[in-house]
């Protein structure tokens, strides 16, 4: 991975008194093409390499460490810093229901996701609502209706009938149902379909979601900027879910999304079932970038 | 380069830049600019915007020609449809269903995703909108058996094409590679020839692990064609650059919406030019 590179680069440095620029120089265009295989978007790593530049050059090497390990260390923590803290938090609002939608391109996993959390939701005691909006895509209703059969928890369907009037309905009827948590799983759409982005900002302003969560699969590579930024300057994002993280993508898009909106990325994907569901580890997610 | 006087690094640099930004990567991206610096030195090129032209050259060479789906003319053409989850395996097999059938092609579909929710039911409307007539069994049902059962069906029918779908699949999961290769191996008993074509979905929006996608699926079930879907977005497709280096998969179609009519054919000419537009 990218230490053992560093390691290879910096061999001739062993009790060198600090790093120059030359030779911090050489490990940033190996730092740089390990985040681009990692699909870190390419705007974002140079960001990220001119940060890392300006601590590495002159540092005093340290005595516990190598030069490489240095700045593996260094690069390490400027990608958690990028990453964020841990954030797992769902904002419960103070008058229920809590109103939390899910969006995304197509395919991204939003439908999967909305039943894993309110499964996590109800195992945590709470009484959660799914609303099917995808008026759409073959069947999706009926994917929703299964998924909340398989965890038991009940499914507000209108049928294809306006998404923004299903949306309302369903806030209606989880106000009188009692339950406190209403998840409303959106069609997919492409960010630059101005109806179907229209769409998704009526039924913000119809429901006032507490949180609206972007669900992003992890293998998306250089366009995760372009989604990202998209849904968060015209929905303005609470939170990303990153999904099929059980793959073997090294899953820069993490890096790249939040950099982009400055959003946390609350959850992770990581499988088909309905229990794979974690909270997301930035640090850990920082080594799997690195490689 | 639209603005460039002359052929200098910062040209070099921005053409890279553009090569990585469509998720070519990063090697591939450098191969091609230096290629480029090549074809410039011998060619003695010194018009700026003749190198935007050169690059395409390369990176036409590199995908090589159109190819299209094999279709036997005397008998029962097979395709097996493989992917990750959620690329498009399912909407990809409604349009080529209905574009064959427009073909006057006698088409079948085999509900193989027996596992996740509402998978058998959307590929039922599916086959509705193209009419056509899907094949299936209960969820839970073996997918090797769905295949077996649509065999027989299609060879009993005297179908001209059978369409297999399967359930989305990470490639890094052995049990459902493994379980993959024996669909393909069922196939293959029942027609010696079969499945004529396995066709690999990737979704434009992936990045650099559609590579190992490719080497896995082709691994397990030797995948003859890939089809590139949701290039209607704002993703390049760049990695199918990649994959060329890597393994020689041809393109054989592409996705461009969600409507029943929107599959192409992958054509490398138009594949080039919408990387720099
Ligand atoms: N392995 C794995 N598969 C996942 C994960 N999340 C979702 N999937 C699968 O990805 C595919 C797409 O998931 P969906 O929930 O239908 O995605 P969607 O965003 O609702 O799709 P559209 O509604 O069509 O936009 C399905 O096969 C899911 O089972 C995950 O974390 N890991
Ligand atoms: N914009 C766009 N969306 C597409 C395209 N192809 C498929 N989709 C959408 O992508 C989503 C997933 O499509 P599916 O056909 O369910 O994908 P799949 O590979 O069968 O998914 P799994 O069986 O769950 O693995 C759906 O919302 C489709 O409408 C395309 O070319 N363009
Ligand atoms: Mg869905
Ligand atoms: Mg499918």
């Amino acid at each position: 991975g990218l230490s053992e590179k560093l390691q290879a680069t910096f061999k001739r440095l062993r009790g060198k008194g600090k790093l120059t620029e030359a030779d911090v120089n050489e490990a940033m265009r190996e730092v740089r093409v390990a985040l681009l295989e990692a699909d870190v978007n390419f705007k974002v790593v140079k960001d990220l390499i001119s940060r890392i530049k300006e601590r590495a050059v002159g540092q005093q090497v340290l005595e516990s460490l190598t030069p490489g390990q240095q700045v593996v260390k260094i690069v390490h923590e400027e990608m958690i810093n990028l990453m964020g803290g841990l954030e797992s938090k769902i904002q419960i609002a103070s008058k229920p229901p809590t109103v939390i939608m899910l969006v995304g391109l197509q395919g991204a996993g939003k439908t999967t996701h909305g039943a894993k959390l309110a499964n996590l939701l109800k195992k945590q005691g709470k009484r959660p609502l799914l609303a099917a909006c995808d008026i759409y895509r073959p069947a999706a209703i009926k994917q929703l209706e299964v998924l909340g059969e398989q965890i038991k928890v009940p499914v507000f369907s209108l049928g294809q009938i306006s998404p923004v009037k299903i949306a309302a309905d369903s806030l209606e009827h989880a106000r009188k149902n009692g339950n406190d948590i209403l998840i409303i799983d959106t069609a997919g759409r492409l960010h630059i379909n101005e109806e179907l982005m229209e769409e998704l900002v009526s039924i913000r302003e119809k429901v006032q979601p507490n949180e609206i969560l972007l669900v992003v699969d992890a293998m998306t590579g250089q366009d995760a900027v372009n989604v990202a930024e998209a849904f968060h300057n015209q929905l303005g994002l609470d939170g990303v879910i990153l999904s099929k993280l059980d793959g073997d993508t090294r899953g820069g898009a993490a890096l790249s999304v939040k950099a982009v909106t400055g959003c946390p990325i609350k959850f992770s994907g990581v499988g088909e079932k309905i229990d794979a569901l974690e909270v997301f580890h930035p640090d850990r997610m920082a080594s799997r970038i690195l490689g | 380069f639209t603005g460039a006087h002359r052929i200098d690094e910062d040209l070099y640099e921005e053409l890279e830049e553009v090569l990585i930004q469509s998720d070519i990567g990063v090697t591939t991206s450098f191969e091609l600019v230096t290629l480029l610096r090549k074809s410039v030195k011998e060619r003695k090129i010194s018009d700026p915007l003749m190198l935007q032209e050169v690059l395409k050259e390369h990176i036409n060479a590199l995908l090589g020609e159109e190819s299209p789906l094999y279709i036997s003319p005397d008998s029962l053409s097979v395709y097996l449809v493989v992917g990750v989850n959620g690329v498009g395996k399912t909407t990809t097999i409604g349009k080529l269903a209905k574009n064959l059938q427009l073909q006057g092609k006698n088409v079948l579909l085999a509900a193989g995703d027996t596992f996740r929710a509402a998978a058998i039911e959307q590929l039922e409307i599916w086959g509705d909108r193209a009419g056509v007539e899907v094949i299936k069994q209960t969820e839970g049902a073996d997918p090797a058996a769905v295949a077996y059962d649509a065999l027989r069906a299609a060879k009993s029918r005297k179908v001209d094409i059978l369409i297999v779908d399967t359930a989305g699949r990470l490639h890094n999961k052995v049990n459902l590679m493994k379980e993959l290769s024996k669909i393909k191996k069922v196939i293959q008993r029942e027609v010696p020839e079969a499945p004529h074509e396995v066709l690999l979905v990737l979704d434009a929006t992936t990045g650099q692990n559609a590579i190992q996608q490719v080497k896995l699926f082709q691994e397990a079930a030797d995948v003859t064609g890939i089809i590139l879907t949701k290039l209607d977005g704002t993703a390049k497709g760049g990695v199918i650059l990649g994959i060329q280096g890597e393994a020689r998969v041809p393109v054989k179609l592409i996705g461009i919406g969600e409507g029943i009519n929107d599959l192409k054919p992958f054509n490398p000419a138009e594949f080039a030019n919408a990387l720099f537009a």
